[in-house]
């Protein structure tokens, strides 16, 4: 799976999530990805999120919509809304991670796995890409 | 003059430091910064959100080390399903879709379901009939054939001859 999101100069939030699924999965099953509100969501008064992993967990947590609620609802960080959703994906047995862009410019990542492929970058001179869980 | 960011991920798992080559490591760090890249430069330039992930998402599809587009992972069956969504802030305007097969950049055809149909999410078929209607670049299944994907399924089936286990796994 793959995946951005960002914000412009404009204060407009995107997301987007392009997956080729689960190796040997059967009888047309679908992931989350495609599933506006479990693995991709944006709005311009909370953030934007794409999310990477177990898809059936991500959708029965409500990944992306989760994460943007804490954030508008209860003003949580990005960081803070990406671990307390991540960790309730952890709770119910999936994994995965997700990268969150916040109103203010926040790029995090919030994870479970050993790695994720990830990358950001920012107006202010951020620049980075990473794979492992340490880096 | 306001400010922009921009993340992007290329998957998340088992993904250890000992399990690639330092050649495989720096492709990969290539590739994602490919793409961090094409996402970057719209923004700086004062493009949009969209287009900037549009843009960043498209290099991943045409990447085969990751799984989307030209990576895509085999199914049981040995053939490709992709999915893909995309979401504006702006207006929560979305468009997704399920399960294309001869959708090469499917995340230029959720764009297209979001700005061009009535719909939110399109699937199979009729998805792939909604964007030869649209321009949409279609090519074989084939073209999303790898054969590491591929020894992969083949691993996968040798060690789950069981249907049993299969269908618990993936049930």
């Amino acid at each position: 799976t793959v995946g951005a999101v960002a914000l412009d100069r404009h204060g407009n939030l995107a997301a987007g999530t392009s997956t080729g699924g689960m190796t040997g999965k059967r009888w047309g099953r679908v992931g989350d990805a495609p599933i506006i509100g479990a693995g991709t969501y944006a709005d311009d008064r909370a953030c934007a999120v794409s999310a990477t992993g177990w898809g059936e967990f991500f959708i029965r947590v409500g990944v992306a919509r989760s994460i943007c609620a804490l954030m508008e609802y209860e003003d949580q960080s990005a960081q803070a809304a990406s671990d307390a959703v991540m960790d309730d994906v952890k709770a119910l047995g999936g994994d995965g991670g997700v990268i969150v862009v916040s109103p203010s410019g926040e790029a995090v990542f919030s994870f479970n796995t050993a790695g994720m492929y990830r990358g950001r970058a920012t107006s202010a001179g951020v620049n980075e890409v990473a794979i492992y869980g340490d880096e | 003059q306001a400010g922009w960011s921009l993340a992007i991920h290329g998957g998340a798992g088992t993904i250890a430091r000992d399990s690639m080559t330092p050649e495989e490591d720096a492709a990969h760090r290539a590739a994602l910064q490919a793409a961090l890249d094409a996402g970057a430069k719209v923004l700086a330039e004062g493009g949009s959100a969209l287009d900037a992930i549009e843009a960043a998402i498209l290099i991943m599809e045409d990447e085969p080390r990751f799984n989307a587009g030209k990576g895509a992972v085999y199914t049981w069956d040995a053939t490709h399903e992709l999915d893909a969504s995309i979401m504006d802030g702006r207006t929560r305007d979305a468009g997704a879709v399920a399960g294309v097969t001869t959708v090469r950049n499917p995340i230029l055809l959720a764009r297209k379901v979001m700005t061009d149909s009535p719909h939110v999410m399109l699937s199979g078929k009729g998805a792939e009939s909604f964007a030869a209607e649209q321009g949409i670049e279609l090519v074989p299944p084939s073209y999303f054939d790898t054969e590491f994907r591929l020894k992969a399924l083949e691993r996968m089936k040798a060690k789950q001859l069981s249907a049993l286990d299969v269908d618990v796994k993936f049930g």
